[in-house]
């Protein structure tokens, strides 16, 4: 048997509706905020864009400097070549040892086979390498080759997450601005802000 | 009643707030995939902060990882020192260039290198804006997913019921159960120091109605 009238029920469901309501708006200012926040962060990444480009020109600049003396001095790497072979030959067993040594102590794993490999290597390797600092150079454009990549998965992880979250703020009430009491726009005339996460290139294309 | 929402004028609520749930969950699949892996790091630069397993790494993957040891050798060293100046003036001045443009990339490597790393650092403050919106406001979407008219009454009390019509309600205790939108009964039970004259009642019925259905949700 019910324990209240159905016009009680009512004023009830009335009450509690206008407690949803406001939860609900609470939660639509929180989603504003949270979207400020993201645009602000999303022109964050476009300076630090920027930032990273000048930054590889100049990266890149160096890098071509670089391979271009190196393919100068391999030109005319027979100068000094006697001198350096003849340390290059004293230079290789301290390298050996010295490597192995922290390769036992410090990788713990498979140095026998290491040791072979590195055998191999100095002697097919040039004191030339050294003396042109050829480790550092090569280190070098195995990081640029790692950094190009790095950047590239990112970038097209926030490209998919932007194209999303367009059409989450772009296409839903986010691109009207709330209608005054007066007058009342219908939806598709409201002008389409710039979208969310690009330039208005963006919607040109 | 604000819905649905007249300040954006008269389309309906599921209508508004259906996608969003989805549209959230994409976005953060699409931004945490990439992040969450093991094997997303960051190339390190040099020998002084490589750290042990990239030069283990480097050993074992092409033996080059031995010659950053050269400083530990004087007669590698003696080969970094060699002038060739006397046979070869235009050799020093060549090597000096090669130097000079070397520590300039390595300088501009380290430098994009912090940036990567702002720019990783950005990525994951997007990424928590996201799992917050979706805290935020999945609730409301799911529940737009769950409307399937448009019944005036966001939240519907069907019943109530007390210890004296219904024995299971503890004694003191209201039961109410209702609906939110098209959802499942929810039942809240409200203490007795809240009784059904109280004014706040039925605000205290609703917060407990919509912890419970965002609880739900989360689990």
């Amino acid at each position: 048997e019910q324990e209240v009238s159905e016009r009680e029920l009512q004023e009830m469901s009335t009450e509690g509706t206008k407690y949803v309501n406001k939860e609900v708006k609470n939660s639509l200012k929180e989603l504003k905020q949270i979207k400020t926040l993201m645009e602000h962060k999303n022109d964050e990444r476009k300076s630090l864009l920027g930032n990273l480009e000048e930054a590889r020109k100049k990266k890149e600049e160096a890098l071509t400097d670089t391979k271009d003396a190196e393919m100068k001095l391999k030109a005319s790497q027979e100068v000094c070549n006697e001198t350096m072979m003849a340390l290059w030959e004293e230079c290789k067993p301290c390298l050996k040892q010295t490597c192995m040594k922290f390769y036992a102590r410090v990788c713990r794993s498979g140095s026998g086979l290491v040791g072979r490999q590195l055998e191999e290597f100095l002697n097919q390797s040039s004191p030339f390498y050294l003396w042109i600092n050829g480790d550092r150079i090569d280190s070098l454009l195995e990081n640029d080759r790692q950094q190009n990549h790095v950047l590239d998965a990112m970038e097209d992880r926030f490209n998919r997450v932007s194209s999303i979250m367009d059409d989450l703020f772009q296409d839903s009430f986010f691109s009207r601005e709330p209608l005054d009491t007066f007058h009342f726009s219908p939806f598709g005339s409201s002008p389409r802000r710039p979208s969310f996460f690009h330039s208005k290139s963006r919607l040109a294309r | 009643n604000i819905m649905p929402f007249p300040m954006f004028g008269p389309p309906n609520f599921p209508d508004m707030f259906q996608s969003f749930f989805d549209m959230i969950h994409q976005a953060q699949q699409a931004m945490d995939v990439q992040f969450h892996r093991p094997s997303f790091h960051f190339p390190e630069l040099s020998a002084e902060n490589n750290d042990s397993r990239s030069v283990c790494k480097e050993i074992r993957h092409n033996s080059t990882g031995c010659l950053k040891m050269k400083d530990q050798c004087a007669k590698c060293q003696e080969i970094l020192s060699v002038d060739c100046s006397a046979t070869n003036p235009a050799q020093n001045q060549l090597r000096q260039e090669l130097n000079s443009s070397l520590q300039l990339a390595e300088k501009f490597t380290e430098l994009y290198d912090e940036l990567l790393q702002s720019y990783q650092q950005n990525m994951f403050n997007t990424s928590a804006l996201l799992k917050q919106l979706d805290e935020q406001f999945s609730w409301v979407s799911q529940l737009a997913n769950l409307t399937q008219n448009e019944d005036q009454y966001s939240l519907h009390v069907t019943t109530v019921a007390s210890h004296s019509s219904d024995s299971s309600v503890p004694n003191g205790f209201t039961k109410v159960v209702l609906k939110l939108f098209d959802s499942d009964p929810i039942t809240v039970t409200v203490p007795a120091d809240v009784s059904r004259n109280n004014p706040k009642f039925m605000e205290t019925v609703a917060e407990k109605a919509l912890q419970e259905y965002r609880q739900h949700l989360r689990e």
